[in-house]
């Protein structure tokens, strides 16, 4: 099973259309396996980007680099993962 | 029974496909059960019929659960299934639209991604189909639609997650879909439920030319929108997938419009930012009652202006 553990949600906001454009070359470097939770659309729509525990630090810093401002969404995905896990588990108990 | 089921919760398929049968069986002058066809790793597709007599009346579809992931939508279905049986003679709109209409509902549109959700992958979004010379394994199966397919807006890199697919309905997720409603020819308005982003969007996704009907569907998303607002405040925007949200090449309500039915819709549900595809479960019913209230206003404008 594939964990998430230390994965985290960026949600970026993109101030002009090169700054969009920079996020498609962000999506096309593959070995930072960026997951696009909501694509680039226009400039100060969010965007929304899963990036795996192992190349954060990268992906952070191609950011900063080109003066992205940035929050981050979800701290560590598995944490919620296993929130609804457990929820689930809860669940079949009580209806047994 | 489905008085029993926990519908604040998420549920596997195996519960889902169980609870399908149980509904029916509560309801079995009104709710049918159809197998439209199987997934690339044979699991039966399944749509729910709802329907009080007559022969191919006019039809609305309604489909959730094609992004795996995306369990908000198959939660939602689940709800929705239950809320049109329940309100059935209860409520005079939704008893005058299935007077008049059937409607049918696929509540898991992708069951091998779905699966896959489930057992090994919670954020994986494709099918899991597999083609000689592909690096990677899954198709986006609404990317795989005859319109506008393989254009901006989707991938040909099998290792993306909008990659098109070999060629147009290659997925037998969305073939199976395309034989239906090509083969029932009286559908008049398809749902097609997403997540996450809050939007409801009609077509096109390929291209900016704008629809014949832009006006009417944008007045229609402008009623449901302000109906789902109403109950707890959610923001949405709408318009056309293009111009709201991205270029979507080969998307499924593109196709639908093509094919005729006017009332082509689809939404992205919420989240409002903070949980993405990992909505919390408690959100589960404020989420469908919502969407219920805007899907309402569709299927009324359906019933009361068919063409």
């Amino acid at each position: 099973q594939q964990l998430f553990v230390g994965d985290q949600v960026l949600r970026v906001s993109a101030r002009n259309e090169e700054q969009i454009s920079l996020l498609g070359v962000l999506g096309e470097q593959e070995e930072l396996q960026v997951d696009f939770w909501r694509h680039p659309n226009s400039p100060g729509h969010p965007v929304d980007l899963r990036v795996p525990f192992l190349t954060l630090q990268g992906v952070k810093k191609f950011l900063d680099f080109h003066n992205f401002s940035y929050s981050i969404m979800i701290e560590d995905v598995q944490e919620l993962l296993d929130e609804e896990k457990e929820s689930m588990r809860r669940s079949r108990r009580i209806k047994r | 029974s489905s008085r029993t089921f926990d519908f604040a919760s998420y549920h596997t398929i195996d519960e889902i496909y169980d609870w399908m049968d149980v509904l029916v069986e509560d309801h079995p002058s009104l709710v049918s059960k159809i197998q439209i066809g199987q997934s690339y790793e044979n699991r039966p597709l399944y749509v729910l019929k709802f329907s009080t007599g007559g022969r191919n009346r006019p039809a609305i579809w309604l489909d959730t659960g094609i992004h795996a992931r995306e369990w908000i939508t198959h939660a939602t279905g689940v709800w929705t299934a239950n809320k049109i049986a329940s309100e059935y003679g209860q409520d005079p709109s939704v008893t005058a639209i299935l007077d008049s209409m059937d409607i049918f509902l696929e509540i898991v549109t992708n069951p091998d991604g779905f699966a896959f959700t489930h057992s090994s992958n919670r954020l994986w979004r494709k099918t899991r189909s597999k083609y000689s010379g592909n690096l990677c394994v899954g198709v986006d199966p609404n990317r795989n639609w005859d319109a506008g397919f393989g254009e901006a807006g989707a991938s040909s890199s099998s290792c993306s997650e909008t990659y098109h697919g070999p060629y147009a309905n290659s997925e037998p997720e969305v073939k199976s879909i395309v034989d239906f409603v090509q083969s029932h020819g009286n559908i008049k308005a398809f749902v097609s439920i997403h997540s996450y982003s809050q939007l409801l969007l009609y077509p096109y996704g390929y291209t900016y030319t704008a629809v014949p009907d832009q006006q009417e569907l944008h007045e229609v998303s402008a009623k449901a929108v302000a109906a789902l607002s109403s109950l707890y405040g959610t923001q949405y925007k709408y318009g056309s997938i293009i111009t709201t949200i991205y270029r979507a090449s080969g998307g499924t309500i593109d196709w639908t419009y093509n094919q005729g039915i006017k009332y082509s819709f689809t939404f992205e549900l919420r989240d409002t930012g903070r949980y993405g595809f990992l909505l919390p479960a408690k959100q589960i019913v404020p989420t469908a009652e919502e969407t219920w209230l805007a899907l309402k206003v569709i299927m009324e404008h359906a019933r009361d202006n068919l063409y």
